[in-house]
């Protein structure tokens, strides 16, 4: 089977964090180049280390890419924010 | 913990699986999904039954990447599985790229991911608390499952207490028009405190010590019974009879129930396939009409007692007992022949019980413990928190 690929980079940390409602669900799609301004990406970093119970750093370092690209369950981590999970 | 707001108004809910993994037998997934689903009636009124087609409240399948919900499963590892809040329908879907596995430390933990999804499906969101069963990341395969107090907190927030007898969730034959009928109320009477003597005591895979004697059992709290009890085991464990001689819960998850010549098995709390078997049939090596049984801490091995001796079982070895087997009781030392109940308890000591009194066994120095009050000790006060039994057993003539 496909194997997911680890996140390893800022622009698969941006999904992630899209994913997970961390961040805009626009960030989620690779074609536009919505930009994030830096304050909204600290926070969602922030939040997802807080989350996660990471030193809270608002810097993408490796111990938080490596908790990112663990298995999980695929429900948002923060609900009620964006589109939520509907079905259609 | 944390709810994303929806619940159900029913505490009754149906469920089906409408597309199997295709790396597991049917008959398998069906034991773990009401497992799953069995986490969350433990401590609420919730009921979850299987249906085999129609209408459900709760609609499980297992499917790989884009599968018609907008958000594509992404091959293995990564996202294992997502489910839907109620408001949104309550369905949870599988990843089936995944290594699906029962009772193993290998792949995925099918058991663990569908109870954590069905969290979901009830309307729970991700906890921040790293040990919750709703805490987003897979931590790898546990043995033995014990529901968080974060979990139980949350989904009492959103569907109560249990107040309800037992209700055996799937007992019912997979229809909704269940019977309405109540199992008869078992008075709670206190003989248990004027009697202790027990038939036998496990763990349950979730966590929880039950006491059996006679056709009737008890929930044991960490310092007494739990309100409600004793209940029937016929209630409790549909299809088990009472007077049980041993019983112990393995670490596939599933408890064994001895009686005479004969034994059970059962997943949770429904009989796992067609029993009673042959104690000799199961358990090559192992006599009748045991006194107790028991998987000890130290090695993981399974033991069992009977008058003056003890054998050990190696499921994993050929032949599963040794031919240096039965060997004295005595071997373990301090603690009497002629035992009732043997266990393993969730404080990770060794307890044997033996008429009305109980022995604590320190495994690293392999002899009962030393300790104030003295082992052994009055079980009706320390296990089923009687009042007025004596607390120690000094000056006893016995």
């Amino acid at each position: 089977a496909a194997q997911s690929a680890p996140v390893s980079s800022t622009t698969k940390a941006e999904i992630y964090l899209s994913q997970f409602g961390y961040l805009p669900a626009s960030a989620r799609n690779p074609e536009n180049s919505g930009l994030q301004d830096k304050r909204t990406w600290v926070n969602a970093i922030q939040e997802f280390q807080s989350f996660a119970g990471l030193n809270i750093t608002g810097e993408l370092d490796e111990e938080t890419m490596k908790l990112m690209s663990l298995p999980r369950c695929g429900v948002r981590d923060r609900v009620g924010t964006g589109d939520g999970r509907s079905k259609r | 913990y944390a709810l994303q707001g929806s619940r159900w108004r029913v505490k009754n809910l149906t469920y089906k699986i409408s597309k199997y993994p295709k790396r597991l037998k049917r008959n398998d997934v069906d034991a773990e999904i009401a497992r799953a689903f069995a986490v969350w009636s433990e401590d609420t009124d919730l009921t979850f039954t299987r249906k085999t087609s129609g209408p459900v409240h709760i609609e499980i399948k297992f499917v790989e990447s884009e599968h018609g919900d907008g958000d594509a499963f992404d091959g293995q590892g990564g996202t294992l599985a997502h489910a839907f809040f109620p408001v949104f329908g309550g369905d949870a879907h599988f990843d089936d790229a995944e290594l699906w596995t029962i009772g193993s430390p290998r792949g995925t933990n099918l058991f663990q991911v569908a109870a954590h999804e069905f969290g979901h499906s009830l309307g729970l969101s991700h906890s921040d608390q790293s040990s919750a069963l709703m805490a987003p990341f897979y931590r790898g395969f546990e043995p033995v499952f014990k529901l968080d107090e974060d979990d139980k907190a949350a989904i009492q927030s959103l569907y109560g207490r249990k107040t309800s007898q037992l209700t055996p969730t799937n007992a019912f034959p997979p229809t909704t028009h269940r019977p309405s009928y109540t199992p008869p109320k078992v008075p709670l009477d206190d003989s248990i405190c004027k009697d202790s003597k027990i038939d036998t005591l496990f763990n349950s895979p979730t966590g929880e010590t039950y006491a059996f004697k006679g056709d009737k059992y008890y929930k044991l709290t960490t310092d007494s019974v739990e309100d409600g009890y004793p209940k029937l085991i016929s209630k409790g464990w549909p299809g088990l009879p009472g007077n049980i001689d041993a019983a112990f819960t393995y670490k596939n998850g599933k408890t064994y129930f001895f009686k005479g010549t004969q034994y059970w098995r059962y997943q949770g709390t429904q009989m796992d396939g067609a029993y009673p078997k042959e104690i000799s049939e199961g358990f090559t090596g192992i006599p009748d009409h045991l006194d107790a049984a028991m998987v000890w801490g130290g090695n993981g091995k399974i033991y069992f007692f009977k008058g003056s001796k003890f054998w050990r079982f190696d499921p994993s070895k050929r032949p599963p007992v040794k031919a240096t087997y039965p060997k004295p009781i005595s071997n373990w030392e301090g603690v009497p022949n002629n035992l009732d109940a043997a266990l393993r308890y969730t404080n990770g000591y060794t307890y044997f019980f033996k008429g009305d009194k109980y022995y604590r066994f320190h495994d690293a120095r392999f002899a009962v413990d030393t300790a104030t009050p003295a082992f052994p000790r009055p079980t009706a006060h320390w296990w089923f928190g009687c009042k007025n039994t004596p607390s120690s057993t000094v000056g006893d003539h016995q």
